[in-house]
């Protein structure tokens, strides 16, 4: 099975 | 003041219809830059990036920066009542809580506006930092819809590698499995419908395609699509917006338990 990822682990919040 | 006119009105109905399914509200920026956007899904796995520059504009006025926050869903009720062929303008005021589109019919014989109410929407702003990618894949956009569309029938998920024979697409399901490979095709009669392949190495990357078929929303605006891939990022699903700008969909990998 594979886990889902958020895209605000990739990229900062300015 | 803000006032943008864009005489290829067709093409701000068809950014709406690009990126409606994916988020809901969201705050259109105006810069002397140009008419942007960046906003994220609901889950907070995918993200848009619009760009539409102000020189795209036949007129583009935009006295200070200015944030108009939208139910993307309401925006596109009031963009489809424009014809096609209709010139489109987003006119605000300072200060206003509200933003109007005017559409004039190409021969001016009919002039219409509609008056949206904005809302106040706290979003958050991520830095997007320029990245190397490992390997940059350009296709026809209706080749690569049509994979992601066909590929749902079967499984929820899309492994995308790309290694020196091509790019593979790949799922599997309850019912089975499938592989599409599309190999670098540079001799075609018309450059938009080739497949080109820049890879510095190999990658494989997994996707849910929930969040692809959504992207392809935005086929209509361009005849290509780019997807940069590097292992460790998000995808970069891009369709260029001619002479005007882009709409980039970045969406986050799903890695193994």
């Amino acid at each position: 099975d594979s886990i889902q990822q958020g895209i605000s682990t990739f990229f900062e919040e300015l | 003041m803000l006032e943008l006119r864009l005489v290829q009105g067709s093409l701000l109905k068809k950014v709406l219809e690009a990126i409606r399914e994916l988020v809901t509200d969201a705050n259109f920026d105006c810069s002397a830059t140009g008419f942007s956007l960046q906003a994220m899904d609901s889950s907070h796995v995918a993200l848009v990036a619009l760009l539409l520059r102000s020189e795209g504009f036949e007129h583009y006025r935009c006295d200070r920066n200015l944030s108009m926050g939208m139910n993307l869903n309401n925006v596109s009720k009031m963009l489809r009542c424009a014809g096609n062929n209709d010139i489109i303008t987003v006119k605000a005021d300072d200060g206003s809580d509200t933003v109007t589109f005017m559409f004039e019919s190409p021969n001016q014989d009919k002039i219409a506006d509609f008056e949206m109410k904005l809302m106040d929407i706290d979003s958050e702003h991520l830095g997007i930092p320029d990245a190397e990618y490992q390997a940059i894949v350009r296709m026809p956009s209706s080749e690569f819809a049509r994979i992601c569309k066909d590929l749902s029938s079967i499984g929820d998920t899309v492994i995308i590698s790309v290694t020196k024979e091509g790019v593979k697409f790949s799922t599997a399901g309850d019912i089975g499995t499938a592989n599409i490979v599309c190999r670098q095709n540079k001799t075609v009669d018309k450059p938009e419908e080739a497949t080109i392949i820049e890879m510095q190495e190999p990658v494989s990357l997994t996707f849910a395609l929930r969040y692809m078929n959504s992207f392809t929303k935005a086929t209509p605006l361009s005849e290509t699509v780019t997807i940069s891939l590097s292992s460790d990022l998000p995808v970069v699903v891009e369709y260029k917006i001619a002479e005007m700008g882009y709409i980039r969909f970045y969406l986050a990998p799903k890695i193994e338990e």
